[in-house]
């Protein structure tokens, strides 16, 4: 970890009441271990583990901790900080209606999440309404239009026109009519590395102009959160993240590897299949999640 | 000899790094590079290529040590084969359930699918809509119902039809929820109860993105009610499902299919020795 250099200034402190290198290499070999049993991507979790060693060698001993404790205190601290740290709010457009699109890979939860964020924003205030704009999977608008009808939310479905981006303009027109100020775009679920289907998020973002893009990702997703995350940033650009399934047991390192990635907060946490289980992310109970 | 051990060392780094990329996990990993340390002892591996080549076999030992029964069967297996496709929410079973309606529609066998989930919206209209494609018949309730009546009424109209192959749809359900895995096995009660040894195949369509999350998944669903097998979806993205290898390594339950794409012809019989390849590639 460190240099010749910084090694032999460190032998000299040693025993200073600071933690000592040996301390600190230990517990990061098990902390490592520990992320990547947590999903954490690889090159992330490299990069955090050189990050909080910095941090831990030379740092002062607190009286009260085990070196151990001290440097899992430091990760803690560590994630919580970089998971967090942003507004995480949603950005409102003073000339209504806000448009929140949804994009991401299949079945991450995306439709599911629509009808969260329209009863969520309800509950709030705003007039939603939902867009169906998923023509390819099997009985997709049908699934919003059901999710919807449940929640007594407006959906907007494609009539005889099936392009994406009239469906979405056509909703925006509807919307305007009607007076509604929250439109949700549910789109299609596809693979980053699918360049005729990104193609299509970004016409569709460029004719429409969401206010904000909201990548929907799958709580359980491994290493692979650093490819999908990289490449839905870099093709098409989105302002924040929401997890999901993080009802179940998986640790949800991806929300360490998509945040280092792309510089992007996670906004919200999907916790259930029912539309009442979306929650405000927390990092600090992201962190402790993590770290098992 | 100590310039030959600091080679070695970045090489198994390397392989460490590709390994760990592809979902492996440490567990696995560490297994997987201590043993080609243990061969490094006693064969020559000079190099990246030779040490990867050993890293090759010894994933195949791993992915080969059961057998893989083939799926397409012979004239003595039972009728209905009762196939049950579990697993967590979104994973793609009820289109590899369309899937396989397809691919035993093309053996000329007589297909039945069941729609057991009964909770989600439009699920009942998304399998209607594959055994359209797939010239199918479909069994289904409204909304709401007991997915193991489902079950009993398409078994009971499988038997009674001569269908050769039943696939019942189930509705995805983490593994952590209790209630959720004891409906399953209600489901698998009534099948054995109607006919005997079915289901015969349970399964378990797992996501190639999950990642350590796959382990107690197959673990939970097996203890739950036997997987038989396990088709890995979505392999067609960019992931490894390197994570197989911890599950094939722990709980040795075949991988059987693999599905490369949201297309009804879109599932192949698993080739342990291209998805060696491919993790390397
Ligand atoms: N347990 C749990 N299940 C969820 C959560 N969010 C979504 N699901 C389930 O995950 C499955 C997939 O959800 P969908 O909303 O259809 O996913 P999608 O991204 O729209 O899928 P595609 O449109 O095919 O890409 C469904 O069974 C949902 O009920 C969650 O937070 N927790
Ligand atoms: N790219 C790709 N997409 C797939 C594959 N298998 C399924 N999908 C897609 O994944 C999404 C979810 O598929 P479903 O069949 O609805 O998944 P499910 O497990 O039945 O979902 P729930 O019933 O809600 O738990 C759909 O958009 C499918 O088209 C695959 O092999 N490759
Ligand atoms: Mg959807
Ligand atoms: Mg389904």
């Amino acid at each position: 970890l460190l240099s010749e250099g910084l090694e032999q200034v460190f032998r000299k402190l040693g025993k200073r009441g600071k933690l000592s290198e040996s301390d600190v290499r230990n517990c990061l070999r098990d902390i490592r271990r520990v992320l990547l049993e947590a999903d954490v991507n690889y090159k992330v979790t490299r990069e955090f583990i050189e990050r909080v060693g910095e941090k831990a060698i030379g740092a002062k001993v607190l009286k009260s901790l085990t070196p151990a404790q001290q440097v899992i205190k430091i990760v803690y601290d560590e994630l919580t900080y970089l998971m967090g740290g942003s507004a995480v709010g949603i950005n409102f457009s003073p000339a209504p209606p806000t448009v929140i699109m949804l994009v991401g890979l299949q079945g991450g939860g995306k439709t599911t999440v629509a009808a969260k964020l329209a009863r969520y924003f309800r509950s709030k205030g705003k007039s939603p309404m939902l867009v169906a704009v998923d023509t390819r999977r099997p009985a997709a608008v049908e699934q919003l239009r059901v999710l919807g009808l449940a929640l007594d939310v407006p959906v907007h479905s494609p009539d005889a026109n099936t392009d994406p981006i009239d469906i979405c303009t056509d909703a925006v027109t509807a919307a305007r009519r009607s007076g509604l100020d929250l439109l949700i775009l549910d789109t299609a679920g596809r693979l980053h590395v699918d360049q005729e289907m990104m193609e299509e998020l970004v016409k569709i973002r460029e004719r429409v102009r969401p206010h904000e893009i909201l990548l929907v990702a799958d709580g359980m997703t491994g290493q692979d959160a650093v490819n999908i995350a990289g490449e839905f940033h870099e093709r098409l650009g989105f302002d924040g993240v929401i997890l999901t399934k993080l009802d179940g047991d998986a640790r949800g390192g991806a929300a360490l590897s998509i945040r280092t990635v792309t510089g992007k907060p996670i906004k919200f946490v999907g916790v259930g299949e029912k539309v009442d289980a979306l929650e405000v992310f927390h990092p600090e109970r992201m962190a402790s999640r993590i770290l098992g | 000899i100590k310039g030959h051990r600091t080679l070695d060392e970045e090489v198994l780094d390397e392989i460490e790094a590709t390994l760990l990329q592809a979902d492996v996990g440490p567990e696995t990993t560490s297994k997987i590079i201590s043993r080609i340390r243990e061969r490094g002892r006693r064969e020559k591996m000079e190099g990246l290529k030779a040490v990867k080549k050993v890293v090759k076999e010894e994933i195949l030992a791993i992915m080969d040590s059961a057998p893989t029964a083939d799926m397409s069967h012979s004239m003595s297996i039972p009728r209905p084969y009762v196939i049950m496709v579990v697993g967590v929410n979104g994973t793609g079973k009820t289109t590899t359930a369309g899937k396989l309606a397809r691919k035993f529609g093309k053996e000329g066998k007589k297909v039945l699918l069941a729609a057991a989930d009964t909770f989600r919206a439009a699920a009942t209209e998304q399998l209607e809509i594959w055994a359209k494609r797939t010239g199918a018949d479909i069994v289904r309730h409204k909304s709401g119902s007991d997915p193991a009546a489902v079950a009993f009424d398409a078994l009971s109209a499988a038997l009674s039809r001569r269908t050769d192959i039943l696939i019942i749809d189930t509705a995805g359900r983490l593994h952590t929820r209790t209630n959720l895995m004891e409906q399953l096995k209600k489901i698998k009660r009534v099948l054995g109860g109607l006919l005997e040894g079915a289901p015969h195949e349970a399964l378990l369509v797992l996501d190639a993105t999950t990642g350590q999350n796959a382990i107690p998944q197959v673990d939970y669903f097996n203890q739950a009610v036997g997987i038989s097998g396990i088709v890995l979806s979505k392999l067609d993205g960019t992931a490894k499902g390197g994570v197989v290898i911890a599950i094939r390594d722990r709980l040795s339950i075949p991988l059987r299919m693999i599905g490369i794409g949201e297309g009804p012809d879109d599932l192949r019989d698993f080739d342990p020795s291209e998805f060696v390849e491919a993790l390397f590639g």
